[in-house]
């Protein structure tokens, strides 16, 4: 089963 | 003092239409250099980034950077009553609250102005990496686009693969499965047909349909899209917007439990 990640996973607020 | 002359005034209209739909409101922010934005859509899952440089602009003053909250629908509203051949001027003042769009036929006989209310928007900036991709995919953006509307029929998933023999699109659902497999090809009249290959290693990703569909709503504004993949990141498509700048958008993976 695959899940929908998210942006902010993979990039960070600055 | 803000004031932007774009005389392909079709080139902000497209922009709009390929971005309105997945993020309802964004701040612009203007400074000297150009105008960018940067947005997610309301379930974090993809992002947009638009670049506008200045030099792509017949006239480009901004005293200093400013920020402007719009709502992309409303904008779009106001941009679609400009005329395709029409010039489009973006004009601001310090502190007001409102921005004004005037479009002036290219024959100077219609002149109109059209004032839209800003928005206080708190958004979150994201800081980009600069990231070394597993492949990157440059195609004709028309031929991208019939492969997502095509898969989007069969499947809600899109399995982009890329390894030394192409690349390959696909999708499976109740009626069945489907598999598109382009290959590298760079022998073609005109250069914006070719489909080009860089992979310094094989990738495969899975991402919904529905937001790569979305994103060719681009593709009126570049005749070829470049698709940019690494496994720990977000997929990257660009729709590059002849000497001014681009539009990216970026689609967080669907990833195993």
């Amino acid at each position: 089963v695959s899940k929908q990640s998210t942006i902010t996973k993979f990039f960070n607020k600055v | 003092m803000l004031e932007l002359r774009l005389v392909q005034g079709s080139l902000l209209k497209k922009v709009l239409e390929s971005i309105k739909d997945l993020v309802n409101d964004a701040n612009f922010d203007f400074s000297s250099s150009g105008f960018s934005l940067q947005s997610m859509d309301s379930s974090h899952v993809a992002l947009v980034a638009l670049l506008l440089k200045s030099e792509g602009f017949e006239h480009y003053r901004c005293d200093r950077n400013t920020s402007m909250g719009m709502n992309l629908g409303n904008m779009s509203k106001m941009l679609k009553c400009a005329g395709n051949d029409d010039i489009i001027t973006i004009k601001g003042d310090d502190g007001s609250d409102t921005v004004t769009f005037m479009f002036e036929s290219p024959t100077q006989d219609k002149i109109a102005d059209f004032e839209m209310k800003l928005m206080d928007i708190d958004s979150e900036h994201l800081g980009i990496p600069e990231a070394e991709y597993h492949a990157i995919v440059k195609m004709p953006s028309a031929e991208f686009a019939r492969i997502c509307k095509d898969l989007a029929s069969i499947g809600d998933t899109v399995v982009i693969s890329v390894t030394k023999e192409g690349v390959k699109f696909s999708t499976r659902g109740d009626i069945g499965t489907a598999n598109i497999v382009l290959r590298q090809n760079t022998t073609v009249d005109k250069p914006e047909d070719a489909t080009v290959i860089e992979m310094n290693e094989p990738v495969s990703m899975t991402f919904a349909l529905r937001y790569m569909n979305s994103f060719t709503k681009a593709t009126p504004l570049s005749n070829t899209v470049t698709i940019s993949m690494s496994p720990d990141l977000p997929v990257v498509v660009e729709y590059k917007i002849a000497e001014m700048g681009y539009v990216r958008f970026y689609l967080a993976p669907k990833m195993e439990e």
